[in-house]
Order: structure tokens, then sequence, then C-alpha cells
């Protein structure tokens, strides 16, 4: 510490620059873990491929909205096992929202290959990860693509809530539309499931009402 | 509210840019590439206390002068933040999502005396 100059607001002796500077950049890593909720900085196992996500990031800067009280968050699907007919594939997710925020918007996004013969009829069910609730599937959403890139099917957010598990399975079924036989004998995958283009899921959340209220009452 | 220089005593605002290269986390925070810690500092006077920086008015003028006239300080007074605004985060969770959270509050534009 310098002895030669006083600190203006306490009149203790001031620090040296070098001093200052690591408790600046102390005091800055316990502003940013207590503004995020975290009580450490997150260890990332599985970081999402650098392509996918800026072009992920591009398209959600098209839609964005002003700045929210609450998260936006993308979760790129994990692993996906697509069964043998062309199109259909069970997609997992890993997902922590936070207690004190609740999910107000979800949408997943899909990218479906120039193989498309025509338009596509797509249902996605909600699988469960609880042993008695595995193998059973809640239907979510039905959607009609007409046509190959990127699509966002928007999904009922009352339906991806609930669930501790941190694990989020969404299967896909998809058919040709009626009428339309060309593209039932063809086997090429319609959906881009790997890569940097696989799915991924834009939510949106808010702090939880009740909590809110709870601490303007405190 | 004036930024301090080294010799300024009386209450202002301490700018520090944070380039998160320096706390080591340009892993997980994506944007932006660094923030201003701003802080308060300075003395505050009698005849500066309730005087909120940059948001001073014509009623906080003439309140100053009726403390400055005042042989009997009111107590102490403390160079706080007025003003401040939220910081934008885009970063990667612990399960490799990425998330953008405005966190409110984050940056002291101005400071005044309490």
């Amino acid at each position: 510490q310098e002895t030669r100059s006083v600190c203006p607001s306490c009149g203790g002796p001031t620090l040296a620059p070098q001093a200052e500077r690591a408790l600046v950049l102390e005091l800055a890593k316990q502003q940013i873990l207590e503004g995020l909720h975290l009580t450490g900085r997150p260890r990332i196992t599985n970081p999402p491929p650098q392509a996918a996500l800026s072009r992920a990031l591009q398209r959600l800067q098209q839609g964005s909205v002003a700045s929210t009280k609450g998260e936006e968050v993308i979760s790129f699907a994990t692993t996906t096992d697509s069964s043998t007919s062309t199109c259909s594939s069970m997609l997992t997710f890993h997902l922590s929202t936070p207690r004190s925020h609740q999910l107000s918007h979800a949408r997943l996004w899909l990218h479906v290959l120039p193989t498309l013969p025509g338009t596509l009829h797509l249902k996605i069910f909600r699988w469960g990860t609880r042993r008695r609730h595995r193998g059973s599937g809640t239907f979510l959403a039905e959607h009609h693509i007409p046509s190959p890139g990127w699509h966002a099917l928007t999904l009922p957010s009352s339906g991806l809530r609930g669930e501790e598990s941190r694990v989020l399975r969404l299967q896909l079924d998809c058919s040709p539309l009626e009428g339309n036989s060309t593209a039932a004998g063809q086997a090429q995958r319609l959906l881009d499931t790997e890569g940097n283009q696989r799915p991924f899921l834009e939510l949106k959340t808010r702090p939880n009402e009740q909590g809110a209220g709870r601490v303007r009452r405190r | 509210t004036p930024t301090c220089e080294p010799e300024t005593p009386l209450c202002c605002r301490r700018d520090h840019y944070v380039d998160f290269q320096d706390l080591g986390w340009r892993d997980w925070i994506l944007q932006p590439e660094g923030y201003q810690l701003n802080y308060c500092s300075g003395q505050c006077p009698s005849h500066l206390a309730g005087s909120p920086g940059i948001a001073a008015s014509f009623h906080s003028a003439v309140f100053s002068l009726l403390k400055a006239n005042n042989p009997w300080p009111l107590g102490t007074s403390c160079c706080v933040p007025t003003a401040r605004r939220p910081l934008s985060l885009l970063y990667l969770n612990r399960d490799g999502n990425v998330v953008k959270a405005d966190v409110p509050d984050m940056v002291v534009e101005a400071c005044g005396c309490s």
C-alpha cells in the first residue's frame, strides 16, 4: 500500500494500481455470478459446435425482441436416434430452468432437407423420462411443413413444464401428406438432425409471478 | 457526475473496464467481450449532502445552499450510485445451452451524495 496518497472516501491509504486491479477483477467475478444467480462459473463439458451456434444466433437475431426480465435459452438436441422411417426421430435436450423462472414461450427449429418430396405432416410428442412414464408420449403439437429449409415450430409451453428432470425428449413422427405416394417409397432422410443444422429449442422464461410477489412484499 | 481524476477528492465515478479475457471467462461468456465495472468514491462534505449528482434539480440546489449555510451538519453523507443500467449477457450454461440474460442495475452510470 502506498503511504503517500490517501483514499478520498475512507481516508485510508490507497491501494497500489496492481492491487486495485486485482480487487476490481475479483469484484467483477462476484458481481457477474450474483447477477446470473450462479454459485460458480459453469464447467462446459459439451459446448455446441461454433457453426451451429452462430447459425442459431443469426436466426434468433432476426426475430429478437426487446430485452425482457426473463431469460432466452437456445438448447441444441444432444442425441438423436433416427428410427428406420425416413424422418421420425427422438430428440434429447438438457435443460435447467432455474426454479425462480417459468417457461413462457417455446419453439422447435428444424432443418428440412431438400429431399422433401412435398408437404410433410409432422407430429411432436413429449417422451416421458421417469421410469413410470417411459415408453409413453404426450402429444404436443402437429405442423405441416410445405418446403425444405429452416422451420420454427411453436410448442405449447405448458406441455414442456412440470417434470423435475433436466432431460427433455421429443419424439418426431412425420409422414408425407396424404395422396403423396412418391414420398412413401423414398428412403432418404428428410430431417437434418446432426451436424451444424441440428435441431434446437428456442425458449423464453420469465420470473415466477408468485416468487416475484413474495420478494416485493418482503 | 465527474469521472474521478487521481486528485479528485469529491464524490465521483471511478471507471474500470473489465475484459472477460482477464477473468479467463471468454470460454463461457460469448457476448459482450467485457463491461464497465464503475464504482463511486470520494468525499461528501455537508454542502454536497443529498446532491444527486447528474440528477440535480433547482430544488436540490436550493436545498444544498440551505445546508451549506447551516452551521450544524446533518450527519455523514456517502458517495453512492444514483443511476445504473442493465447489462445483457450471452453465455453457455452447464448444459451447454446458450442463455441470454439481462442483469439489472449492473453498470453504475452516475454517483451522488446520499
